[in-house]
């Protein structure tokens, strides 16, 4: 399974319909300090199911919605789309190419989308189930955090080979 | 259930200490269960003997040793549970070149399973990416992405002439 | 006492918002008591506007946007209170190239009365450096001393043909 | 007040007595990951009087003493010695040069030194009382640290401004 492209819209500082397709091996981000590239990944985090606000460096939820610039106001939606190539049939949809995408409005309504269609959280998060891509296990590295995996405190440790397990 | 975590945990221990011996071009590594007795409760204790180097608590390793051997744990349990795919996050901000040039081989390795997207200020990780976008703020507070070429990026990642995108 | 408490928070916060425009270049930012009554038990909260963007939770800020808050406020507690040598290692990590200049530009503001030592991968660091020092490990695990120009350093710090020392 | 020299010799990864003489303004220590250029920092902490071994990253405070290579045996004694130029008499020492010092032993015996003379760390540390040079306080800044600045832990920020006031 491949990650065709990443798509953002009114997420964080992304204003802008922005998309990244990727290549099939390494695809570099770069970019000076606070331009958006950690945002990226906060994207993709939160399109596959996070519901921690404080995983994605904000407080509530609502945070991650393009609240404005010195010229723009603030924008009503943040939206992130997923576009995965399938053709290995590892994710349980009979389709070669699966779109899967999440919605968040300023009023807290959010929606869930896989191939257009409207689902319930519960139903993004499954469809990665046994895929090991998710918002927890090990598809993410955050900034700074990569000295976390070797966490000196006993518990935080366990729980670093629990979620491998 | 018991078994299967110390079936992975053996998968995985294999592979850290394989990676590791790859990443610092020799010395070794271990983890090992303190209570072989009561795996699921067990606390884990990581060792990491650089080359040439006594072995010492992993806490007096250097800034880069520590990410060295915090990315082959990490990279070990990719390989016990390989995920399509894999966002880094600047794991590469303490690596000096050498060591950076050694990540960016690990990636080789795991390129048949694993997709990967990397965000690094490191021109060197970025000559060995297969794609390169670079995001920029040219209207500020609202990102955008440009294509860019490994020409382009002027040393520690800032873009020096974004080709008409 | 809470009146030296509180002339020393104050002679901060002055510092702190002159430093923070110096380092981002414009923007603002802030430090205030949460409970001006019981200054010696408030909590403390601290706010931070890049030039340009809004002002929000300063978790949501980026990498390199974090260590520059961080090193404003660090450097405004230096100034209400020189220390007569700081030693610094590794705190230009985050930085791009632009604002590791401005990082090294706001040293030489401090040089009357502090002298520093800088720990760095950085070669805009090391350009600004009146000496510079390289550490080695010839022998591996016995460390020396090299004296280095800057012209022998490469990339990312790696010590090219250290001199005869 | 400025530091004129810092010479380690049985300190960490410091088999060799090695002596740094510093710049008025800034000196930059640079080299390859794990050469031992934060046990430089580590080592003034220590000779200032740092009793924390954690705060030096060790578990015991032996384990600052040079334990071994492939090559080389463990050594009986580690040695800090700083030099300060005191001809403004910031310190409270009728003398235009002053030099401290502080042994450790395997055996565990400690030895602090003012000119020469033997004193108590008690001594060691009063010295410096006032000038905002210690372990505690701003002159240090160790890796991957400058983020704690920002605190999010309201007791943790309070700490920060309390050091400084
Ligand atoms: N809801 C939002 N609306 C608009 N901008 C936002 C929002 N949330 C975060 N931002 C902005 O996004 C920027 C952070 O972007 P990001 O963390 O992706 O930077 P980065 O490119 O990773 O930089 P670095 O190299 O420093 O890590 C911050 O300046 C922040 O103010
Ligand atoms: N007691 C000791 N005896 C010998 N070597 C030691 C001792 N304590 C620590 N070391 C070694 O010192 C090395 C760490 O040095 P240091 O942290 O100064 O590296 P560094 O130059 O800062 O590297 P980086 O750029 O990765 O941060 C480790 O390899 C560690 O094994
Ligand atoms: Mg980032
Ligand atoms: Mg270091």
């Amino acid at each position: 399974m491949k990650l065709k492209f990443i798509e953002l819209f009114g997420f964080k500082s992304f204003a802008e319909r922005v998309r990244f397709d990727l290549d099939r091996g390494v695809t570099a981000i770069v970019g000076p300090n606070g331009c958006g590239k950690s945002n990226v990944v906060d994207a993709v985090k939160w399109v596959l199911g996070e519901q921690r606000a404080r995983s994605l460096r904000g407080n509530e939820m609502t945070d991650v919605i393009f609240n404005g610039s010195e010229r723009r106001p603030p924008m009503d939606m943040a939206e992130v789309k997923l576009v995965f190539d399938n053709t290995e049939r590892v994710l349980p949809v009979d389709r070669d190419e699966v779109a899967i995408g999440r919605r968040l409005f300023r009023s807290g309504e959010s929606e869930y989308l896989i191939d257009g269609q409207n689902v319930r959280l519960k139903d993004l998060r499954e469809l990665f189930m046994g895929t090991g891509l998710g918002p927890g296990g090990y598809s993410f590295m955050e900034q700074g955090k990569i000295d976390s995996v070797l966490a000196s405190n006993p518990t935080d440790r366990r729980k670093v080979f629990e979620e491998a397990a | 259930s018991t078994k299967l975590f110390i079936e992975t945990f053996d998968r995985v221990r294999d592979h850290f200490q394989g990676i590791f011996r790859k990443l610092f071009g020799g010395g070794r590594a271990d983890i090992v269960l303190v209570d072989p007795e009561n795996p699921l409760e067990s606390g884990i204790e990581i060792t990491a003997k650089p080359p040439g180097k006594e072995a010492r608590s992993i806490t007096l390793l250097s800034g880069g040793e520590r990410t060295l051997t915090a990315v082959s744990l990490l990279f070990a349990i990719i390989r016990a549970h390989p995920c399509p795919c894999c966002l880094l996050d600047e794991v590469d901000a303490a690596l000096d070149e050498d060591n950076t040039e050694r990540f960016c081989m690990l990636l080789d390795e795991f390129l048949g399973r694993t997709q990967f997207v990397l965000i690094t200020h490191s021109r060197r990780t970025m000559a060995r990416a297969d794609l390169l976008y670079g995001v920029t703020m040219g209207e500020r507070g609202v990102s955008r992405r440009v294509g860019v070429r490994f020409e382009d990026v002027g040393e520690n990642g800032e873009i020096k002439e974004p080709p008409t995108a």
